[in-house]
C-alpha cells in the first residue's frame, strides 16, 4: 500500500530531523498517484497535495516516527479533518419532519429510504414512506415491498391499469395530509433517479423543495463514483442546497475517493453510509474509517 | 490552452487533467501522453488542434481492436447480463429485448433477479411495454431454477434469443459470485453448451473500480463483452479505453437513457470524437 511505497521513498534518508522539501516532493508523487487511483477528483487531489506540502515542509519528524510515517500522519489527519464526521439528522422540527432523498439513477435511494425508515423507527419515531418516483417501472411496488418487510406504512400512490394518477407534488401533498391525520412524525420521500443535467427533472425537485420545505434533503451517492462526482454533487447542491450526503455500497472494495471529492465540493456533512443490501446495513458516517480506505 | 511550438510541462499537465477527468486510468493517461509526445516529436509548430488530433489518434489505436462478431446470429442464442448493483442491467435487458425484436428476432427474457424487492416485476413491466415474453418464478425462488425453466421454454419454442437478467451483486461478495457461477452452470447444462454471450454492465459514472469489476466477474463467469450505460450523463466513459486495451474485451453496446430505444452499438469513432 501507500505506507510501503513511502518507506521506499525515504529509505535513503540519512537520519531523521526535519522533512526537507525534496523528501516531501518525492513522497507526494506517490500520494498523488494513490489518491487518483482511489477516484479522488484530479483537481481536488491537486489542492490536497498543495495543502499537505505546506503543512509538511520544515516539520520536525517525531522521535517515535519514521519520515514516511510522519508524512502518512499528516496526510491522514488532513483527510480525516476534510471528511468530517456525521452530523445528526435535523429531526427536532415540528412534526411531520420531511426528509427527501435525491440522486443519480441507481445510487440506492429507494433501498436507503427503507434503511433510514428502519433506523428512525428503532429510535421510536413513527415513519411514513412516500414513493414519489413515477417513472421507473415497479418503483412504487419496490418501496411498498420494502415498507412491508419492516412493517412501515407506505403512501398508497393511486394507480390504474399501470398508470400512476398523481404527479410527484400531488403525491407528497396527499401523503403529508395522511401523515398529519395519523400523527406520523417523519416522512421519507423517495424520488426518481435523475441526471443533474436534466433540467425538467431538476425543476421537479426544486418544485418539491419550494412547496414542501423538507427538513432534510439528502444526496444519495454511490461510493464508487468517478471523476464526475464533483460536477454531479455541485449541481445538485446548487439547485437544492442539500443538507447532507449518504454514501452507498461502501461494502464494495472501491477506495471511495468520491467521498472526499463530494465533501470538499459541497461542504455538507456525510451523515450515513450504506454497507449492504439488507435494510439493517446502515451506519452513521465516521471520517477516519473512510480516510484509511481512500489512502489504501 | 497550448502555447505555439513545443509541448511544455504546463501543457502536459493540462492534457493529463483532461484525460484523468474523463475517468481514463492514470496509467493509460501517461501512456497516451508518451505516445503523443513520440508522434509529435518531429512537428515544428504545435497547435492545440494538432495535439488534440494526435490524442484522438492514439485513443483510436487503443480502442480499435478487432474482436469477433457478437454471437447473436444463430438460430438460438443465450445472453446472460451481469454486474454490480444499480448499473442498469434490468433496463439494458429491456432495451436489448426491443433491439433484437426490431431486427426480426423472437426474444424471451428470464427474470432471474429473484432477490431484490420488485426485481422481477420491473423486468415484467419492460416485457409488457415492449411486447416481449418474460419467464419469472416465485418470490425468492432459486435464480438457477428460474434460469433452468427459462432455458427449457426457450428450447421448446421457436425463440432465437434468450436474455437473462440477474440480480446486482458486488464482486467482493464470494457467496453471490458463487451463486452466479451456479446460474451459469445450470444454464449451460440445460442448453447443452456455454451461453453465447455473458455481458457485464458497467455504469459510466463509476470510477476505477469498474476495471476491478470486469476483472473479478471475468474470473468467475468468463465475460465475453461489456455494455456501458448512462453515457447520457456528465461522465465521459474514459474507462472504456482501459476496458478494451487492458481487459481485451469488446464494448458491444452503450446505454444513453432510460427509454427502450436508448441503446446503440458501440462506435469507437463516435466515442473518441466525443471524449476530448
Ligand atoms: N451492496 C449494496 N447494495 C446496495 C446498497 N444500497 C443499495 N444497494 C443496491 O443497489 C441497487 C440499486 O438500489 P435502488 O435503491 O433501487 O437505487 P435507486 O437510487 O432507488 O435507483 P433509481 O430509483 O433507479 O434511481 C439495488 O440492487 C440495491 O439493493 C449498499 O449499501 N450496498
Ligand atoms: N440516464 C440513464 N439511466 C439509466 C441508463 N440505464 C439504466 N438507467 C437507470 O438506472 C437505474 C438503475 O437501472 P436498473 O436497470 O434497475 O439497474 P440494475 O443493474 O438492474 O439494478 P439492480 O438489479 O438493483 O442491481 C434506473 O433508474 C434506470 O432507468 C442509461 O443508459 N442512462
Ligand atoms: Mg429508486
Ligand atoms: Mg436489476
Amino acid at each position: 500500500g501507500l505506507s510501503s511505497k513511502l518507506e521506499k521513498v525515504f529509505k535513503n534518508l540519512k537520519g531523521y530531523g526535519k522533512l526537507s522539501e525534496k523528501n516531501i516532493e518525492d513522497s507526494l508523487k506517490e500520494v498523488r498517484l494513490s489518491l487518483l487511483e482511489a477516484d479522488v477528483n484530479y483537481l481536488i487531489v491537486k489542492e490536497f497535495i498543495e495543502s499537505v506540502k505546506n503543512k509538511a515542509v520544515g516539520e520536525k519528524v517525531a522521535d517515535s516516527l519514521t519520515p514516511a510515517q510522519q508524512i502518512i500522519k499528516i496526510i491522514r489527519d488532513e483527510l480525516v479533518e476534510l471528511l468530517g464526521n456525521n452530523e445528526p439528522l435535523n429531526i427536532k422540527a415540528k412534526p411531520p419532519v420531511i426528509i427527501m432523498l435525491i440522486g443519480l439513477q441507481g445510487s440506492g435511494k429507494t433501498t436507503t429510504a427503507g434503511k433510514l425508515a428502519l433506523y428512525l423507527h428503532r429510535m421510536k419515531r413513527s415513519v411514513y414512506l412516500v414513493p414519489a418516483d413515477v417513472y421507473r417501472p415497479a418503483a412504487i411496488l419496490q418501496l411498498k415491498k420494502i415498507g412491508a418487510s419492516i412493517n412501515i406504512p407506505v403512501y398508497e400512490t393511486p394507480e390504474e391499469n399501470g398508470k400512476i394518477l398523481q404527479k410527484p407534488d400531488e403525491i407528497v401533498n396527499s401523503a403529508i395530509e395522511i401523515a398529519e391525520k395519523h400523527a406520523y412524525d417523519t416522512i421519507i420521500i423517495d424520488t426518481a433517479g435523475r441526471l443533474e443535467i436534466d433540467e425538467p427533472l431538476m425543476d421537479e425537485l426544486k418544485l418539491l423543495k419550494n412547496k414542501f420545505n423538507p427538513n432534510e434533503i439528502l444526496f444519495v451517492a454511490d461510493s464508487m463514483l468517478g471523476q464526475s462526482a464533483v460536477t454531479v454533487a455541485k449541481t445538485f447542491n446548487e439547485a437544492l442546497d442539500i443538507s447532507g450526503v449518504i454514501l452507498t455500497k461502501v461494502d464494495g472494495d472501491a477506495r471511495g475517493g468520491a467521498a472526499l471529492s463530494i465533501k470538499k465540493t459541497v461542504a455538507k456533512p456525510i451523515k450515513f453510509i450504506g454497507v449492504g443490501e439488507k435494510l439493517s446495513d446502515f451506519e452513521v458516517f465516521y471520517g477516519d474509517r473512510i480516510a484509511d480506505r481512500i489512502l489504501g | 490552452i497550448f502555447g505555439a511550438g513545443k509541448i511544455d510541462a504546463a501543457d502536459i499537465e493540462k492534457i493529463e487533467e483532461a484525460l484523468v477527468l474523463s475517468d481514463i486510468s492514470y496509467k493509460t493517461a501517461e501512456e497516451l501522453i508518451e505516445s503523443v509526445k513520440k508522434r509529435l516529436a518531429k512537428n515544428k509548430d504545435l497547435t492545440a488542434d494538432i495535439i488534440k488530433q494526435a490524442l484522438k489518434d492514439e485513443v483510436g489505436d487503443k480502442i480499435s481492436v478487432k474482436f469477433p462478431e457478437i454471437k447473436d446470429g444463430n438460430d438460438k442464442n443465450i445472453f446472460i447480463i451481469v454486474g454490480v448493483n444499480g448499473v442498469g442491467k434490468t433496463t439494458t435487458v429491456g432495451k436489448l429485448g426491443k433491439y433484437y425484436a426490431d431486427r426480426g428476432k423472437k426474444v424471451i427474457i428470464a427474470a432471474c433477479d429473484t432477490f431484490r424487492a420488485a426485481g422481477k416485476e420491473q423486468i415484467e413491466v419492460w416485457g409488457q411495454r415492449t411486447g416481449i415474453e418474460v419467464v419469472s418464478g416465485k418470490e425468492n425462488q432459486d435464480p438457477a431454477s428460474v434460469a433452468h425453466d427459462a432455458v427449457q421454454k426457450f428450447k421448446e419454442k421457436d425463440y432465437n434469443i434468450l436474455l437473462i437478467d440477474t440480480a446486482g451483486r458486488l464482486h467482493n461478495k464470494k457467496h453471490l459470485m458463487e451463486e452466479l457461477a451456479k446460474i451459469k452452470r445450470v444454464i449451460s447444462k440445460s442448453y447443452g453448451s456455454e451461453p453465447d454471450e455473458i455481458f457485464i454492465v458497467i455504469d459510466a459514472g463509476l470510477g476505477q473500480n469498474s476495471l476491478v469489476q470486469v476483472e473479478q466477474f471475468k474470473e468467475i463467469v468468463n465475460i465475453t463483452g461489456v455494455i456501458v450505460t448512462k453515457l447520457d450523463g456528465s461522465a465521459k466513459g474514459g474507462i472504456i479505453i482501459d476496458i478494451i486495451s487492458r481487459m481485451n474485451l469488446p464494448v458491444r453496446f452503450i446505454g444513453t437513457g432510460e427509454s427502450p430505444e436508448d441503446i446503440s452499438e458501440f462506435s469507437p469513432e463516435i466515442f473518441k470524437d466525443n471524449l476530448l
